[in-house]
């Protein structure tokens, strides 16, 4: 029987899973899924690299979703941007020109245990011997300023750094990725939930990146291209003045790391439904962002001064 | 009802502290009362004027009401019966049908 599936509803992990292999499975040009490792509950972490085959030189972009276990549109993002890449127009253009490496779920274990367990779960689901409590917070793991203000050094919080930088082996994994593809990776981009925000470096201090005006300049365009589809307002700015300081974030380890435009998306919406947002809501939702990192992605094939 | 019903009577309360004392109250508050924030997603980075959005059990949520009345912080509920809007998001997963 065909595949079908259903872009407008949540999906447990295994769907998402299934939904990846059919996406290598029937575009064998466009698509290659690979796993960069495994989750401490020995998950694999599966990517999608979309376009045509990379070339040495090919400039790409890293989307990663469902690093908070709660945030369920992340991942229904990323399933919603493969399809689009892999039938508009205008998206299969930009794939000539671009690779994107996708990751629908970067915490699988924690993403599980929210569909499992319990619902508002959002760290990794690592265990520390000594201590009682499980997890931590992939967005505080970085080995970028790890574990200072902003984050907390108890395994019982929601922002605990872990025991030392990149001990989850799901932000491991990912960032011995990005370091070996940061000559061609040139966006960085992570998608989160609610607050209805698109943040930009730093989060770890109140300064100014060295690229500002071109990351600025993008950021604002790109939430014009947001509002232009539902009139959503989300808005924009460095993450330590827009949201809060906060340390050993991905964004950060991201920019630190070489790549020139690192954002971070806080989906729909600011706070009616928070982490429960409806499926009814998911298509305006990825509609509008699919506009907004179009226009990120666009944004590296013209030079900036 | 999914997860076992757990959440039922759970409610999801907003304020927002709109000087320095209302922020140091609802960082105390929040650092003793092991309660869910969902954002932000520490009582250390609570900040003037932020929305402070916290998931509270049945129970906990007339004393946290109590508490910032006697505070005179404002708050308004979010979500009221948490457990509904948890089966209202996911849809009943057995309706699904896929080919």
């Amino acid at each position: 029987s065909e595949f079908q599936h259903n872009y407008e509803v949540y999906h447990p992990l295994e769907e998402i899973q299934n939904w990846m292999f059919e996406m290598n499975r029937t575009h064998p040009h466009l698509v290659h899924m690979f796993s960069i490792g495994r989750s401490f509950e020995g998950r694999p972490l599966y990517v999608l690299q979309l376009g045509k085959r990379a070339q040495p030189r090919k400039k790409a972009v890293w989307i990663d979703c469902g690093a908070h276990a709660r945030e369920w549109i992340g991942p229904a993002f990323c399933q919603w941007f493969v399809r689009e890449a892999l039938t508009s127009y205008h998206m299969r253009r930009l794939l000539t020109q671009l690779s994107f490496y996708v990751m629908p779920v970067f915490n699988v274990d924690g993403y599980v245990f929210s569909w499992t367990t319990d619902r508002f779960w959002r760290k990794t689901r690592s265990k520390n011997g000594r201590f009682k409590c499980w997890g931590v917070d992939i967005n505080r793991n970085w080995r970028v300023k790890w574990c200072d203000e902003g984050a907390s050094s108890h395994p019982c919080d929601d922002t605990y750094c872990g025991p030392y930088p990149e001990s989850e082996p799901e932000v491991k994994a990912v960032a011995k990725f990005l370091r070996k593809h940061r000559k061609r990776i040139k966006a960085y981009i992570s998608i989160h939930a609610y607050a209805q925000m698109l943040l930009y470096p730093y989060s770890y201090k109140y300064a100014t990146i060295p690229n500002f005006s071109c990351v600025e300049d993008t950021a604002h365009k790109a939430v014009m291209a947001l509002y232009s589809a539902y009139r959503e307002r989300y808005r924009y700015g460095p993450a330590s003045t827009t949201l809060y300081v906060s340390s050993g974030s991905s964004m950060d380890w991201a920019y630190r790391n070489g790549i020139p435009y690192a954002f971070a998306f806080e989906l729909r919406d600011t706070g009616h439904y928070g982490f429960l947002l409806p499926e009814s809501l998911i298509r305006p939702t990825c509609t509008e962002t699919m506009r907004a990192v179009n226009t990120i992605a666009s944004r590296l094939l013209r030079k900036c001064p | 009802g999914l997860y076992d019903g757990r959440y039922a009577g759970d409610q999801v309360i907003r304020m927002i502290p709109h000087s320095y004392e209302e922020v140091q109250f609802l960082r105390r508050l929040f650092e003793n009362l092991r309660a869910d924030l969902w954002q932000p997603n520490a009582a250390s980075l609570i900040r003037q004027d932020g929305a402070v959005d916290v998931h509270v059990g049945r129970g906990a949520a007339q004393e946290l009401k109590g508490r910032l009345r006697g505070a005179h912080i404002g708050h308004r509920v979010l979500i009221s019966n948490l457990q509904m809007e948890v089966e209202n998001q996911s849809g009943s997963r057995s309706s699904r049908s896929r080919r």
